[in-house]
């Protein structure tokens, strides 16, 4: 939707090693969300598997307020943007 | 980087030193967040380099105008991240954009700092003649992974970076096996906490640090007001720009045969005794005339035509330059003298157009001989490079500066690298290269000085921590130039440099690869810190991967164990704990001594530290307590442990706070 943003969800260290498992994890959060898998898939925009947890995802403002009350999830946060220094 | 190795002792020309020791960092993989890489460039060359370090698990993604046989054993790395940057940007079309989709650098930027961090040897380079040598990288052998996340937004004609991408990149890069990341990238003051994902950078970099990473970023360039440095989380590398002990003098003569030596990049021919003129109303005109360089175009035509033209301007900016010499250039004049504060880059005026800068004295003597001579002229030659004395070292004026304005307590920048006038590769269609090289200046390009250097010191020491890393690298910086005279930090007024321009010093590669000691950091550390910021328990939990619980009564900043000791707001006697592990000789005795600060006592226990095989930790407590009456400003000292061969040396910053929380105007 027009005033979908992208957010960046921020669940902390992995819990996980397989990151196949780490993703699968993050698109069942958002399957869960947004009620379909086709929306959960045209949402996320990157899932965060290696180094820590968490993924990137097109999310209205009240989307991003349900995400952020699930247990679990550290932050979710409208992406920002840097400059060259 | 003709200079920046030689200047801070790292060249191979010393038989045994960090260089030849760590056969110039071959094992070691700096990962780059940035515009992407320009392949081509002789900087990348992988001549004399052995095969790829086993480590390495990353790849190099085809794309537009880029593909895998860009890679090689120098460059062995690239991928780009752009699906945030394209969701956020419905306007951008991949298609007519500029950029490239791909790892290739549209911008110049990336590649840039890739060279300063690890380029391969290139000799005899300059710009135009100027700055001439060999560039190369801090550790030449070391192996260069591109991660660009930063892209050209064609109608608004900037270069942007989502953190969405950048976190994407550093979770690659995590995947992938470097051994540093180098970001020259910034956000803007005011920020957000460090564990605040809006800050992605400092978020990313908190489990790359945990996995033994090492994070070095840009300080920023919004100096030289106060707190306004950025990357600021206390587990990264923040890094200060200094200048070379180089300088592009450019003789200016005046009819009265006073010479002048300003600063330019002019690389033309010899501009002869030609017309001087400072527009100003001689009285009876009823013209507009103006010697402001940002409004010369208010003067008519014949007022400046086939003359070299004096204005003055108050901003620090290299744009005023090059639109005071686009104002008379366009109105048929020969050239034009900037007088202006020291500033920004010095960058070349386009069509090699002579455009010199002054500061304010000199642009005084220059207007007081064309008010005083009947018809002043001026000749102006090519600029020509000097190095060394009597050229001094300066914190850049635009290098951003502490305090830290998220927290305090905690020292930023930590460490200061020459970030000015830096020649290094880029790519061949941006604007002032010369064939693939340009000079830019930023803490972009002081960033990626302290990655090589890192870069050599992990190589030498793999199982040091990046804390241990950086605390090598503060306590046994320069806090002079490597000459031995003071460093002067550029600002209005130039004042002598103190931690908070450039924390502990110039960095001194040589010495941080034999420290003696180092102030580590473990995840318990981290942990202390963020309980003591307040960060509630099950953030630090998430953050950490494990059930953590703060102590109570919550711990104080004060004790954070880093190689720096900062108290903004002192009014009771404080005591606080530091802890040093030893790696020097086993059987090692450290005596401390403090170099004082005044109105402030400080008091160490014990005096002495002794380490052997079974000691090689030792924790020390230091008391500080003030005798001022009023709220003071910081005043500066340090603390040094020494065995005679090492000196471990930390500054130490107080501002007394009779009354806390207050702000007033005196």
């Amino acid at each position: 939707s027009p005033d979908s943003k992208v957010h960046i969800v921020y669940l902390g260290e992995k819990q996980h090693d397989d990151p196949e498992f780490v993703t699968e994890s993050h698109h069942q959060m958002l399957w869960s969300l947004l009620g379909s898998k086709e929306d959960a898939r045209d949402s996320m925009v990157y899932s965060y598997r290696h180094g820590f947890s968490g993924f990137a995802a097109k999310l209205t403002k009240s989307q991003a307020k349900k995400l952020a009350d699930l247990p679990g999830v550290v932050h979710v946060i409208p992406h920002s943007f840097y400059k060259l220094s | 980087t003709t200079r920046t190795w030689d200047y801070l002792g790292l060249s191979a020309a010393n038989p045994k030193n960090l260089l030849n020791e760590t056969n110039m960092g071959e094992q070691m993989i700096i990962g780059i967040i940035d515009t992407g890489v320009w392949p081509e460039s002789e900087v990348f060359n992988d001549n004399g380099i052995g095969p790829v370090p086993s480590h390495w698990k990353g790849g190099c993604e085809s794309g537009e105008m880029f593909n895998s046989s860009h890679c090689n054993k120098k460059l062995i790395g690239a991928k780009y991240f752009i699906n945030a940057f394209i969701a956020s940007h419905e306007s951008f079309n991949s298609t007519e954009s500029l950029d490239f989709i791909s790892p290739r650098d549209f911008d110049g930027h990336g590649t840039h700092v890739a060279t300063i961090a690890g380029g391969s040897y290139v000799p005899n380079i300059s710009y135009k003649g100027l700055a001439g040598g060999t560039v190369r990288g801090g550790a030449p052998h070391a192996r260069i992974a591109m991660y660009k996340a930063c892209w050209y937004l064609d109608n608004l004609d900037i270069t942007t970076c989502s953190s969405a991408d950048i976190l994407k990149a550093m979770d690659e890069a995590m995947h992938d096996g470097v051994d540093v990341l180098s970001i020259s990238l910034g956000s803007d003051v005011p920020m957000y906490p460090e564990t605040d994902v809006r800050d992605g950078i400092t978020t990313g970099a908190f489990h790359a640090v945990l996995k033994g990473i090492t994070v070095v970023c840009s300080g920023g360039n919004d100096g030289p007001e106060a707190q306004t440095v950025t990357n600021t989380a206390p587990w990264i590398v923040t890094v200060a720009a200094t200048t070379l002990d180089r300088s592009f003098a450019t003789p200016i003569t005046l009819g009265n045969s006073k010479a002048i030596l300003g600063q330019a990049l002019y690389t033309g021919p010899e501009l002869g005794f030609t017309s001087l003129v400072y527009p100003e109303n001689p009285g009876n005109s009823n013209e507009s005339f103006s010697g402001t360089c940002e409004f010369l175009d208010f003067n008519s035509n014949r007022t400046m035509a086939g003359k070299v033209v004096l204005c003055f301007t108050t901003s620090p900016y290299s744009g005023s330059v090059s639109r005071a010499a686009r104002y008379v250039k366009r109105a048929g004049g020969l050239g034009v003298i900037i007088a202006k504060h020291p500033g920004y880059a010095l960058r070349p005026c386009l069509d090699d157009f002579p455009c010199v800068s002054v500061d304010y004295e000199l642009g005084t003597d220059i207007l007081l001989y064309i008010r005083s001579s009947g018809s002043p002229v001026v000749k102006i030659q090519p600029s020509k490079t000097l190095i060394g004395q009597p050229v001094g070292t300066k914190v850049a004026t635009f290098s951003s500066r502490g305090p830290n304005s998220i927290s305090a307590a905690i020292l930023k920048p930590d460490i200061a690298a020459p970030g000015v006038s830096i020649l290094a590769a880029t790519n061949t269609n941006t604007t002032f290269n010369d064939r693939g090289f340009i000079m830019l200046s930023g803490t972009s390009m002081a960033a990626p000085v302290i990655s090589g250097v890192v870069a050599l010191l992990k190589s030498l020491n793999r199982d040091w921590s990046p804390a241990a890393i950086r605390s090598a690298i503060v306590t046994t910086a320069w806090r002079t130039d490597p000459f031995g005279e003071q460093i002067f930090a550029e600002g209005s007024p130039r004042k002598l440099a103190d931690p908070f321009d450039y924390g502990g010093g110039l960095v001194n590669p040589e010495k941080a690869a034999k420290p003696g000691l180092v102030y580590d950091l473990g995840l318990e550390d981290y942990v202390l810190y963020m309980c003591s910021a307040a960060y509630n328990e099950s953030s630090i939990s998430q953050l950490v991967g494990k059930g953590t619980v703060c102590s109570n009564p919550k711990p104080s900043v004060l004790d954070f164990n880093l190689p720096s000791i900062t108290i903004p707001n002192l009014k009771e006697d404080v005591t606080l704990t530091r802890t040093l592990t030893n790696v020097g000789p086993l059987d090692s005795v450290y005596k401390a001594s403090v170099e004082l600060l005044s109105g402030v006592q400080v008091t160490v226990t014990p005096e002495t530290l002794v380490f052997n095989s079974t000691t090689k930790k030792v924790s020390f407590k230091v008391k500080v307590s003030t005798t001022h009456k009023i709220n003071t400003g910081y005043y500066f000292g340090s603390l040094t442990w020494s065995d005679s061969v090492h000196n471990v040396t930390i500054p130490l910053s107080v501002r007394t706070q009779i009354l806390q929380n207050y702000y007033d105007e005196n």
